[in-house]
């Protein structure tokens, strides 16, 4: 059968976010939204997943502190500006 | 649901917004319908109105803005994030601002408005089927002027209905060229063109000339935006996308999602995205603006997001098209503001006297290629075979519930002497008042229980003396009273109004037969018995009434002066001896209506 070709992903020119990765996505996405506060912003494993737990409490999300599918396609939704925590 | 810390919230009722700029995805009187019915879910179910200004002293300024607008929370392209509001309080608080590189609709895909044709003007139908093949974009296959057209039903085959599309070879907009259609080719700066061009402005809006030359005539205007085809986002908004075109060294004829990893498709707006990079996304179902609006307005008057996935507040976007309050939000606004209270019963009072009307029974008086016809906005006309309306039924002359005050209103929809009463419409409703008689007002009365066939919200109207015909106005189209009989909806094309005049804001009877119509900040001289303007007669406010706000939205005439509206002033001019001069500025309601 023939092989499904591996889709070739492109920089778009004037396009913001392109091509993050998913841990990339997840951390900007809780810092914007209010989850994590700059501070919190480090590479262990606890501070990303402490601001996944809150975000997937806050949005009704099965609550699992993994960057799950279904939270990753909750952060790739459209949706309002305004910060979920935080003043 | 949640509140912002503190219970941030508004503390008077009477809510003001100003819409301040518009996005070209949608026709503006959809804009204005979508923002005014999202402030109604809010103020069915809170004591709170909602009353459309004009200026910044606005509580709820509204804004369409791209990337970094101002606020200093910049947006972020397509898609993604949608829009945003400050909660309630002064300067930006209380604000609502929507990315206007969203593809803005009613949820259902884009709303293109049809000019000409036998459809009256009813938005295309995506996708329609012409011969057998579907479309989901205008064009111009069947013709041969090259003028785009769509169905306005979903199989022009059997239906027959349609409409030219927004298009450059029709109108154009603003600019000096008086919405004449681009001449090409033109020639700019010494080179030809044979399309629309953004060369020479900074500001990326596409424009062309209205004459051969334009180095020579200087005349120009702006191009319609054509939805149905041009892209969003990207780096060449507003560009229609070029078939076909090579990506990757392959050639697509269509839309593609190739190179990404969204699923979004795009397409390039030149024949070669390897050469030239310039692309955009395809038109798509976009985002409901009633839908976000009103979630943002829920912002905007102290609600914060919700948990509740089906809850309007829920920060995440979805299409309905049920009613958008879910149990949560209602809590929510009224724990802030409390519920709306409910209309006091009232003991009857004594029957208004009755204008004169025609014998229901008589024959349609409309000739069959005029028979009124379903307009965009509503359901045909009751027409003569309609019950006889003897003058308004029932309401009571003490005002219902205190936001039925006319003394409560800020800004009128329309203002017009009619049968020597000067009546104040607003929302619906409508007043009358009569100096003779003590200055005493009367109503409020329901419009639909008076002209069955009238809309909700007017623009303006005006009375022939000599025929006693009362014409309305509403957007772009015109409905025509005599007695009970209705003409109308109509299109003011049939009146000789251009696709640029998008709403007539107020009349002046010239006697005669002769009105003048007006629109913002220019008027015609209309002819009452042939029902058409007289194209060479158009004038500036302007030069004609120095010393009038150039941004009236009301003008009417009355006891032989004429009066122009803005916000809640009221400049009256005199017209003397052939001179127009202001003598006097005034309040609506306190100097004219004599409120407290």
């Amino acid at each position: 059968a023939p092989r499904p070709h591996k889709p070739t992903v492109v920089v778009f020119p004037g396009e913001l976010r392109t091509n993050l990765t998913d841990k990339e996505l997840a951390e900007e996405y809780l810092f914007r939204y209010g989850y994590t506060h700059v501070a919190e912003l480090s590479n262990d494993k606890q501070s990303l997943s402490r601001g996944l737990r809150l975000l997937q409490r806050r949005l009704a999300l099965p609550e699992t502190g993994e960057l799950d599918k279904t939270t990753l396609e909750a952060m790739r939704a459209p949706r309002c500006g305004v910060p979920d925590l935080g003043k | 649901f949640q509140t912002f810390e503190g219970d941030l919230k508004w503390h008077h009722r009477d809510i003001t917004y100003w819409i301040q700029n518009y996005s070209e995805d949608l026709p503006r009187d959809v804009i204005d319908d979508a923002f005014a019915r999202a402030f109604a879910v809010w103020s069915a179910v809170t004591p709170l109105t909602f009353t459309r200004v004009y200026g910044p002293e606005a509580d709820i300024l509204i804004q369409f803005g791209v990337r970094e607008h101002g606020d200093g929370y910049p947006f972020d392209g397509k898609n993604g994030l949608l829009a945003h509001a400050f909660p309630p309080g002064p300067g930006i608080q209380g604000d609502a601002h929507f990315d206007d590189e969203e593809l803005w609709t009613l949820g259902k895909g884009v709303v293109v408005p049809t000019h000409f044709g036998n459809a009256d003007g009813a938005p295309c139908h995506f996708p329609f089927t012409f011969e057998g093949r579907s479309y989901s974009a205008c064009t111009t296959d069947g013709r041969s002027d090259d003028t785009p057209w769509c169905s306005t039903t979903a199989d022009y085959d059997t239906d027959r209905r349609f409409g030219f599309c927004p298009s450059e070879k029709l109108y154009t907009q603003d600019g000096n060229g008086d919405g004449k259609p681009c001449v090409f080719p033109f020639t700019f700066e010494g080179r030809s063109y044979s399309t629309c061009t953004t060369d020479g402005r900074s500001d990326g809006y596409r424009w062309c000339s209205t004459t051969a030359n334009y180095d020579q005539d200087k005349l120009f205007g702006f191009c319609p935006t054509r939805v149905d085809s041009a892209v969003t986002g990207g780096n060449s908004a507003g560009e229609p996308c070029v078939f076909p075109f090579i990506f990757l060294g392959k050639q697509y004829s269509t839309c593609t999602r190739e190179g990404r990893g969204d699923g979004h498709l795009w397409c390039a707006t030149t024949s070669n995205f390897d050469r030239d990079k310039k692309w955009g996304f395809c038109p798509d179902q976009g985002y409901s603006l009633f839908l976000v609006a009103a979630h943002e307005f829920g912002h905007a008057l102290g609600l914060d997001h919700s948990s509740v996935p089906e809850a309007l507040m829920y920060p995440m976007y979805s299409f309905t098209e049920g009613p958008p309050l879910h149990e949560d939000d209602v809590k929510g606004i009224q724990h802030l503001y409390g519920p709306r209270p409910e209309p006091q019963p009232q003991p009857p009072t004594a029957q208004p006297t009755a204008p004169p009307t025609v014998c229901a029974t008589g024959p349609p008086t409309t000739r069959p290629s005029e028979r009124p016809t379903a307009g965009p906005t509503g359901p045909p006309a009751a027409g003569p075979t309609g019950p006889p309306t003897a003058g308004p039924s029932e309401a009571p002359t003490v005002p219902v519930d205190p936001a039925e005050d006319i003394c409560k209103v800020n800004i009128f929809d329309a203002i017009a002497e009619i049968r020597n009463y000067l009546h104040f419409f607003k929302e619906g409703k409508y007043w009358r008042f009569s100096k003779g008689k003590g200055r005493r007002v009367q109503g409020p009365f329901l419009i639909t229980d008076t002209w069955p066939a009238l809309p909700r919200k007017l623009d303006s109207a005006f009375e022939d003396q000599l025929t006693k015909k009362t014409f309305f106005f509403s957007g772009r189209q015109v409905w025509v009273y005599t007695g009970t009989s209705v003409v109308g909806p109509r299109r003011l094309d049939k009146l000789g109004l251009g696709p640029e005049v998008t709403q007539v804001t107020g009349a002046l009877p010239q006697g005669g037969g002769k009105v003048l119509l007006f629109s913002r900040q220019r008027f015609w001289s209309f002819d009452v018995k042939t029902q058409t303007v007289d194209p060479r007669s158009a004038g500036s406010v302007e030069q004609t009434y120095p010393g009038v706000p150039l941004n009236t939205h009301d003008i009417f005439q009355y006891q032989e002066k004429a009066y122009f509206c803005q916000d809640r002033f009221y400049w009256r001019v005199n017209s003397r001896n052939e001179v127009n001069q202001v003598d006097e500025v005034g309040y609506v309601t306190f100097d004219i209506l004599q409120c407290p």
